[in-house]
């Protein structure tokens, strides 16, 4: 029994982990987009 | 003159090569987002499902996750029938990562 | 080093894992919601430049454009400020995750090694 649990907290760990890394990707996609917006701005007033 | 139109088709070529990144970076995040959402359907369908295969087979009789907490590992399978919070089904507010964008 | 005794002290140690996920997703949360407000802002003023492109133009300045540009700035710098903060947030729950995990699997390693821990 023991070795089943530990078995299955190392799954809802890997999930959690799975998920945290999605949400961390989100956010770094976030930045980059918020940084090109910044570029865009600057560029088109250039324009 | 022609130098400025030069410089002028030059900055016009960059915003659009920069439009264009951004669209990609746009896609990339509606990506992720969904890609949030179907993990997060998956895995609560993957444990809603009620099951009487004894303690070996039902997930519910004992464990926990990032969601409930992970104090049902500590539980016997007789403590934790029926009385569990982690036996309670998920629900749209479990969503905690995809809560975490304003957005969704 | 039995099962039971990995099982505990990685019980103990993600005891309050549970809680700080909550906590560092629900303030990215709110840190969004700031986010879009603050650009929900500058994309008014953005529009307001451009209504006057589009009535007037390419060659005539607005005659606020520059106070509209730096106040746009100003607020991007912010958004960016935030999104910052929202990084380092999701990476510290992905790096307490991948701590603990990372702990399990080397003692279940060493479990299964010692032929202690039963098979999937």
């Amino acid at each position: 029994l023991n070795s089943q649990k530990l078995r299955l907290l190392h799954q809802e760990l890997e999930h959690a982990k799975d998920m945290a890394l999605l949400v961390a990707r989100r956010e770094r996609v976030t930045l980059d987009l918020l940084e090109q917006n910044v570029r865009i701005f600057d560029q088109r007033s250039n324009v | 003159m022609n130098d400025n139109t030069k410089e002028y088709e030059k900055l016009k070529s960059e915003l659009k090569k920069s439009l264009a990144t951004r669209n990609k970076l746009e896609d990339e995040f509606e990506r992720l987002e969904q890609e949030i959402y179907e993990k997060e359907t998956e895995y609560f369908s993957g444990n809603n499902a009620t099951s009487n295969t004894g303690i070996a087979g039902n997930r519910f009789s004992y464990g926990g996750n990032i969601i409930k907490g992970f104090d049902g590992f500590n539980k016997s399978h007789h403590h934790s029938a029926g009385h569990d919070s982690h036996n309670r089904g998920f629900n749209n507010d479990d969503r905690i990562f995809s809560l975490s964008s304003a957005i969704f | 080093m039995d099962p039971s005794s990995v099982l505990d002290q990685t019980i103990q140690d993600v005891s309050n894992l549970q809680a700080e996920f909550t906590h560092i997703l629900g303030e990215i949360r709110a840190s969004d919601t700031q986010l879009l407000d603050q650009r929900k802002k500058y994309m008014q003023k953005d529009s307001q430049i451009h209504k006057f492109i589009r009535q007037h133009g390419s060659l005539q300045e607005h005659p606020k454009e520059q106070e509209l540009s730096e106040k746009i700035r100003e607020k991007m710098s912010a958004c960016k400020n935030l999104q910052e903060q929202k990084c380092t947030m999701a990476n510290t729950a992905l790096y307490l995750v991948a701590k603990h995990l990372s702990r399990l699997e080397k003692n279940i390693g060493l479990l299964e090694e010692d032929g202690l821990l039963a098979p999937v």
